[in-house]
């Protein structure tokens, strides 16, 4: 469901 | 809590225009859709990142209208040399999550 950057919601980090 | 939110009526409806066009699924658009909007603004990725940040005010990595809304004003505020808040200033918090 995220995107990469594992655990982050943020999409950007 | 009375305060006018910053996003103006016709600005608002400018953002919900970009963001039906973007395929909400459920009201919602994921982090995979909203960056590539994003990035076209060619503001820099960390700006970008507290944007989000910003805008995701349930933290649940998605954006519904509203908080579509606060990224997209706070790109085009951004474009034009402001700067990005560090925390949400409680006029920028829509009205339906206060």
């Amino acid at each position: 469901q995220y995107p990469a950057g594992g655990s982050s919601t943020n999409p950007f980090l | 809590a009375d305060l006018p939110w910053v996003v103006k009526p016709e600005e608002k409806m400018k953002f919900d225009s970009i963001f039906d066009s973007l395929g909400p699924v459920g009201g919602m658009l994921s982090g995979e859709k909203v960056k590539p909007v994003l990035l076209n603004s060619k503001l820099p990725v960390d700006i970008l990142g507290r944007v989000w940040e910003l805008s995701d005010i349930d933290r649940d990595g998605m954006l519904d209208r509203d908080e579509f809304s606060v990224a997209m004003y706070l790109v085009y505020r951004a474009l034009e040399g402001e700067p990005v808040p560090m925390s949400l200033p409680p006029p920028l918090v829509p009205p339906s999550k206060r």
